[in-house]
């Protein structure tokens, strides 16, 4: 929080945006080649100090791309807290009902519930990580906002889903859910142009789908009458059967 | 072109060929290929009619022809080392309802890279690659599924011949195994309790040829079959297998890892967990497979959203487009997002399970157990994102979502099936449970022993749960930077 936004100072010193992004993005992107197993940790450190060198200590300039990231890492922590909250507290539960004369596997059985929702916290956790290490791999940057905006929209609705526990613990603050929740709503307009060709990057074929309703030309409602044609029902206008059963039992 | 779909790719702030070569980790153009071979190439390689249309005899009849034409022109247009060229052709050819060649690739030829040794993959491994023979991965039996502890099937060796002794011992013993075990395979890896000296060693696998080479009729001492109708897959027979008093030789045990020498000594592993590496690698897969099938799904759901027009928002400005309503953004976007997390986390996972295979196979174990407790956590969580994930875009096709030409009915079956198989979810999450308990007993945020700082930083870096052993805060920052 100490490297604080302001609007006026970015306004004078970004004289060209999308180049002070390219800049970003391809330093972010080489870091990650010249060090692959560096975590996003350790680069944002490098970046920030990288870009200290550029920028010049006394300004207070965060570039656009960092301050994503500082936004992101504040869900992430969000995350790492839920499923520290749940590891530890099933633990503990465990360790409780040994004290209480419980056999090991007994402790386990009654944590059962418990230890199911720490494990996908911790999963989901890892998953959110992994999200957000893939953004700065992405080079083009009109790819990587729209993944930007993408994965926006999964930790706010994640943690829109997955937030009683940190409410009620108080991490989170009523104000800072309904941020989460605005977030998600903002998310869902921003992606909302680029959704067909979001879907369209995926690249199925119409052989591949084996969908009418999912046709790439969109042509469904006349496509559906040709794949009734394959229907062996429509062999007959009368089914062979009709008469035996429910023909004579109308006319009885 | 549905002009509502042209007016929507007109919208388009990105080029989607970009974002495509990078989901596809650079394969677009090579996809384009291998797609351009394939439709030439006609009736051939196409299903007789939509699947649907036909009963289960003839789907599994269709998918046998396609299976057999696929596998002739295989070498024409793909790389058979390279898993994903394979994944594809087989999708593009057999669809998803299952082939007998589909897991012969993707469990039968890994389990046996992965645990043969060196004379036995030179024996055994150009058969399976050249299809001269098909095979399965017998493990889950009746009684007993994920739990790979309680299985009952014995391989009792007889050092006086030489020979393991396969029997099925119990009902609930008998192998049942949902993929192309009960009429379409030759052999199978089996996992069986090894019994030596008097003495049972836990799972094993073994490579059991269950059927005649020319006749196709099972071996006597085999009995195999099929239990029936399942929810996906309907091209897959759902088979079982028993054996009684089953011989096969002691090289028929495969033996990369444990051995079991002439006289019956057993040669334990280097870690009691590599035996689960062929599991670790079918999860592995799987959950970039997950976010293939989700992503098909939600592009039949938001190219449909955007052809079908219902209802007003303002009054008298037209009918919208169903996508306009926050309500079907609310319900399809969300499951877009998790296509791309379920993805970028399936390659990563694949990527830690080759670097965890190599150090195997430079004797270093260390990451073996860390992979195999986040494979089972991620496999459950994703079947379970994209089994909803996938409901939701048939919801949001309203009736004709229902409807089988949707396509959404038979991918709802398939990922359905992934909550079950490779594993039941919970016990899968108890499995992550298990390490993380392990782990966080070691947790210590104050402490005055240095020697307990330096471990705890060292325990921080660790990617997946370096955060177990960070400080929490009190409260949350966001809005605050």
């Amino acid at each position: 929080s100490k490297w604080s936004f302001t609007s006026g100072s970015l306004t004078e010193f970004v004289k060209d945006e999308s180049i002070q992004v390219w800049y970003h993005s391809t330093y972010l992107v080489e870091l990650r080649r010249i060090v692959p197993k560096l975590t996003f940790y350790e680069i944002f450190t490098i970046s920030y100090d990288f870009e200290s060198d550029w920028v010049g200590d006394s300004d207070c300039v965060v570039a656009p791309t960092k301050i994503f990231f500082f936004q992101v890492l504040d869900y992430l922590e969000a995350f790492e807290h839920n499923s520290r909250r749940l590891i530890l507290s099933a633990l503990d539960y465990i360790q409780q009902q040994k004290k209480l004369g419980r056999s090991a596997e007994e402790a386990w059985n009654e944590a059962g519930v418990l230890l199911c929702h720490a494990s996908k916290a911790h999963t989901q956790t890892f998953m959110v990580r992994i999200f957000i290490e893939t953004i700065p791999k992405i080079e083009d940057i009109a790819v990587r906002n729209v993944m930007e905006d993408i994965l926006w929209l999964y930790i706010s609705y994640e943690l829109v889903h997955s937030a009683v526990g940190l409410l009620e613990e108080g991490f989170l603050s009523s104000i800072q859910m309904g941020i989460i929740r605005k977030k998600m709503f903002a998310s869902l307009a921003k992606i909302r142009p680029n959704s067909v060709a979001l879907v369209d990057s995926f690249d199925f074929t119409d052989r591949e789908l084996r969908s009418v309703l999912g046709r790439k030309d969109g042509k469904v409602y006349e496509n559906l009458l040709e794949w009734a044609s394959n229907s062996p029902l429509n062999e007959h206008d009368v089914l062979p059967f009709h008469e035996k059963y429910l023909g004579s039992a109308m006319r009885e | 072109v549905n002009p509502d779909l042209t007016e929507e790719r007109k919208k388009a702030t990105f080029d989607p060929f970009k974002l495509g070569n990078f989901f596809w980790q650079g394969q677009l153009q090579r996809r384009k290929e291998i797609l351009a071979y394939v439709e030439a190439q006609g009736a051939e390689l196409s299903p007789r009619m939509p699947e649907v249309f036909m009963n289960r005899m003839e789907q599994m009849e269709d998918v046998a022809r396609l299976s057999v034409a696929m596998a002739s022109h295989a070498e024409k247009v793909i790389d058979v080392f390279k898993p994903e060229e394979q994944f594809y052709f087989n999708s593009l050819i057999c669809g998803f309802n299952g082939s007998p060649f589909h897991l012969h690739l993707i469990m039968a030829v890994p389990a046996m890279i992965n645990s043969c040794d060196d004379d036995q993959a030179t024996e055994w491994l150009p058969k399976l690659l050249n299809r001269e023979v098909i095979a399965t991965y017998a493990q889950t039996e009746m009684g007993h599924g994920t739990n790979l502890r309680a299985l009952e099937t014995t391989a009792t060796y007889d050092p006086s011949t030489e020979q393991f002794i396969l029997n099925t011992p119990t009902i609930t013993a008998t192998k049942w195994w949902p993929g192309a075990l009960g009429k379409s395979v030759n052999y199978a890896v089996v996992i069986a309790q090894l019994w030596t000296n008097g003495k049972c060693y836990g799972p094993h696998p073994f490579w059991v040829q269950l059927r005649d080479l020319d006749t196709h009729k099972s071996l006597p001492g085999i009995t195999l079959g099929d239990i029936g109708p399942k929810l996906g897959t309907p091209s897959n027979d759902n088979g079982f297998l028993r054996f009684e008093n089953y011989r096969i030789p002691r090289r028929y045990m495969l033996m990369k890892h444990a051995k079991v020498l002439p006289t019956g000594e057993y040669l334990p592993p280097l870690h009691a967990k590599v035996g689960y590496t062929s599991m670790m690698y079918v999860r592995s897969m799987m959950i970039y497979g997950h976010a293939i099938y989700l992503a098909q799904a939600v592009t039949i759901a938001i190219r449909y959203s955007c052809i079908r027009r219902q209802g007003e928002i303002k009054p008298g400005a037209g009918e919208v487009k169903v996508l306009d309503y926050t309500t079907q953004q609310y319900r399809l976007l969300p499951v877009l997002a998790h296509v791309f997390a379920i993805a970028f986390t399936g390659l990563y996972i694949n990527q830690l399970y080759y670097t965890v295979i190599g150090d195997i196979n430079a004797g270093d174990v260390s990451l073996l157990a860390d992979l195999h407790s986040l494979g089972s956590g991620l496999k459950a969580l994703t079947s379970w994102q994209i089994t909803r994930g996938v409901e939701q875009c048939r919801l949001a096709c309203g009736g004709h979502g229902y409807s089988d030409a949707s396509g959404l009915p038979s991918l709802y079956t398939m990922v359905a099936g992934s909550l079950t198989y490779e594993g039941e979810n919970i016990v899968m999450l108890l499995q992550t449970a298990r390490s993380l308990m392990k782990m966080s007993a070691e947790v210590s945020y104050i402490t005055d022993n240095l020697e307990k700082i330096e471990e705890n930083e060292q325990k921080m870096k660790n990617p997946i749960s370096g955060y177990i052993f960070r400080k929490p805060s009190i409260s949350s920052r966001i809005n605050e930077n």
